[in-house]
């Protein structure tokens, strides 16, 4: 089963 | 003092139209450069980044960097009372807390103007790497958004993988599968109808439809779409806007744990 990723785990605040 | 001026109303209303489901409160960047957005949706898988660059504009000023915080719900509230063929003008001065939006009718019998409230918004600014990507697929715009629809009507994630047959999307639900796959089509006539299909590696992943549905409410602003995809990453969904700009949505994906 895959889940559901969240944007801040690829793109950090700049 | 900040003033825009763009002949093509329309644009701007649906551009709001494109984003105000997906993200409730935002802050628009006017700079030299021009009109910016950057907000992720409230679940904060999804980002939108939305850039208008100054040179699109009939009439752009910006004397200084500022950033407005909007209700995008607001916002659409009042770009619906604009006509489609209004002139729009947005305008805002130094340290007020408001932002005002005048429309024209072509033949100037009819001006109206809204003021809309500026709110304070603490929202995270996400830096966006370069990214190469293993694929990239333009493809017609509606053709995309037909695809989401029908396959959200069988499951609720697809599947978007590229290999050398073309790019498939796949679902499936309680009442069974579905796939559709697109190939590269280069030989029409009408540019705005191909599908072309760049590929350095067979890439395949998967998103939340909802998602995607609701990124194909921009395709009344561009003939075709860009689905940029790289294993691991957030697929990029991008819209270009007539020679001014872009819409790009950033989805992440669904990943095995």
């Amino acid at each position: 089963l895959k889940s559901q990723t969240r944007i801040a785990r690829f793109f950090r605040a700049s | 003092m900040f003033e825009l001026r763009l002949e093509q109303g329309s644009l701007l209303k649906k551009v709001m139209e494109a984003i105000k489901d997906l993200v409730n409160d935002a802050n628009f960047d006017c700079s030299a450069t021009g009109f910016s957005m950057q907000a992720m949706d409230s679940s904060h898988v999804a980002l939108v980044a939305l850039l208008l660059r100054s040179e699109g504009f009939e009439h752009y000023r910006c004397d200084r960097n500022i950033s407005m915080g909007i209700n995008l719900a607001n916002m659409a509230k009042i770009l619906k009372c604009a006509g489609n063929d209004d002139i729009v003008t947005v305008k805002a001065d130094d340290g007020t807390d408001s932002v005002t939006f005048m429309f024209e009718s072509p033949t100037q019998d009819k001006i109206s103007d809204f003021e809309l409230k500026l709110m304070d918004i603490d929202s995270e600014h996400l830096g966006i790497p370069e990214a190469e990507y293993d694929a990239i697929v333009r493809m017609p715009s509606a053709e995309f958004a037909r695809i989401c629809k029908d396959l959200s009507s069988i499951g609720d994630t697809v599947v978007i993988s590229v290999t050398k047959e073309g790019v498939k999307f796949s679902t499936r639900g309680d009442i069974g599968t579905a796939n559709i796959v697109c190939r590269q089509n280069t030989s029409v006539d009408k540019p705005e109808e191909a599908t072309i299909i760049e590929m350095k590696e067979m890439v395949s992943l998967t998103f939340a439809l909802r998602y995607m549905n609701s990124f194909a409410k921009a395709t009344p602003l561009a003939s075709q779409v860009t689905i940029s995809l790289s294993s691991d990453l957030p697929v990029v969904v991008e819209y270009k806007i007539a020679e001014m700009g872009y819409i790009r949505f950033y989805l992440a994906p669904k990943i095995e744990e």
